[in-house]
């Protein structure tokens, strides 16, 4: 990586943004999500925080310009130079202009707005150019699929370079006190699995991780485990005999050990023995007892043998029927002490799979103490 | 101006080189005499090199296939290296 001449930086931590026009080429709210998520690439990886404001001046003024248009570096028509950036500093310093001549779309068609802007912000925020292929800040364009685009290790280690990494969480000023937003009635979670002797409750872009032995969980930021994996997971297990955790989001998982990303992933997940209707999982519990998994998905199981690595035949097969009481749409599950925990929106089912029976019905955020 | 391996770069492909090379790798043509035409040479060549190896090109000095296939991919218009 490199870093822009003179090397500047923003001297702080909370940075405004603000749309000068918007390209008639996308609906300004898809406009807006797209920057918006632009900044977030970076704000997952760095201490820095974006606000977006509406009227003034802001730190990083955004615009579609087309042509010469005021900076000493006309724009050049259709293709050849799609935006440029400055780097941080006052007045121009830290803007990004897009060329308005190109064809901005949220897809793979035309140039994809987000993927320039995750790029062209890494100029405002001090970045230069990159000799790494992989990386964004590599200087052509190429489109890649936004479902699995990830900051490259080149990136991050650019960015942080300039920033250092994001800030670890401090501990409430009660420290006898769970974090207020966990503890709310309607908590609901995208995931749970325990890892080790530790639970993880996954929700967004972050993760509760909770040991039986202290009271106050830890909160940290996904991406500052696993830089590459996606926020808003729809399933996680373990499978403590491979000592390896899994994790799925839509048609894809991905294979995690300690904090290391495992290589050959993601796959798909059909290569687990989905029929092709199977679009993403609800949720999936490791036994490890049977050395089997279950993964839940809408009203129906299927169970995966993990010594043979293949789907059992005879499935998929009804939740309600072989599992009687866990009959709403699951979000997350775990196995802890030889019962399974089901979570459903704000409730929590404790499910004896010997005595097929529900034994406890408790707030999702029982493991709190609220 | 570099040739080629056997096919020459047109006219027009030396100008787009000239014009990419002076936006992203600082390349100052106009600053040198044209009577130095041999210095002429070398300078671009040397400019054509970096520009291959910060790309990820071969590293030959000429304006190949490769190359001028990659200066017309739409980019940045951030500079790849200062003077």
């Amino acid at each position: 990586f490199r870093v822009m001449q003179g090397r500047p930086v923003w001297k702080k931590h909370f940075i405004t943004y603000r749309m000068k026009n918007y390209t008639p080429d996308m609906k300004p709210e898809d406009v807006d999500y797209a920057i918006q998520k632009a900044f977030q690439v970076w704000s997952d990886v760095t201490p820095l925080k974006f606000r977006k404001i509406n009227t003034g001046e802001a730190d990083i003024m955004i615009q579609f310009a087309h042509g010469a248009h005021g900076d000493y570096s006309p724009f050049d028509g259709r293709n050849g130079i799609l935006a440029h950036a400055f780097g941080p500093g006052p007045g121009i310093g830290g803007d990004t202009h897009f060329d308005e001549a190109e064809i901005w779309t949220k897809s793979y068609k035309g140039t994809n707005l987000f993927l320039v802007a995750v790029h062209e912000l890494g100029h405002s925020l001090g970045l230069g150019h990159s000799h790494d292929p992989k990386a964004i800040m590599f200087p052509t364009y190429s489109y890649i699929d936004l479902s699995t685009f990830r900051l490259s290790a080149d990136d991050i280690r650019g960015i942080q370079s300039l920033y250092g990494a994001p800030e670890k969480p401090r501990p409430s000023s009660k420290p006898d006190s769970t974090d207020p937003t966990v503890c709310d009635p309607n908590m609901s979670f995208d995931a749970v699995t325990t890892v080790g002797d530790k639970i993880f409750f996954f929700k967004d872009r972050y993760f509760w991780r909770k040991t039986f032995r202290t009271l106050v969980p830890e909160f940290h930021p996904i991406s500052s485990f696993w830089p590459s994996l996606p926020s808003g997971i729809d399933a996680a297990y373990e499978v403590t005999s491979r000592d390896s955790v899994f994790i799925f989001k839509g048609n894809k998982f991905w294979a995690i050990r300690g904090n290391e990303e495992q290589a050959g992933y993601p796959r798909g997940i059909h290569t687990l023995g989905f029929p092709p209707t199977v679009r993403k999982i609800d949720a999936a519990i490791f036994d490890k007892e049977k050395q089997k998994t279950y993964f839940f998905v809408e009203d129906k199981y299927w169970r995966f043998d993990e010594k043979r690595q293949s789907m059992e035949p005879g499935y998929p097969k009804q939740i309600a029927e072989d599992f009687p009481g866990i009959d709403s749409k699951l979000d997350a599950a775990f196995e802890s002490f030889g019962f399974f925990y089901f979570f459903s929106g704000s409730s929590q089912f404790e499910f004896d799979p010997n005595a097929k029976k529900v034994t406890h019905v408790l707030k999702s955020n029982s493991w709190f103490n609220c | 101006v570099p040739l080629t391996n056997g096919t020459s770069p047109g006219e027009s492909d030396v100008a787009f080189a000239q014009r990419y090379l002076a936006d992203f790798y600082d390349l100052k043509m106009e600053t040198i005499p044209m009577t130095k035409m041999r210095v002429n040479r070398n300078f671009m060549e040397n400019k054509i090199q970096e520009m291959q190896q910060f790309l990820g090109l071969k590293v030959t000095g000429q304006l190949d296939t490769a190359t001028l296939d990659m200066m017309h991919r739409p980019r940045c218009g951030v500079p790849d290296v200062y003077d």
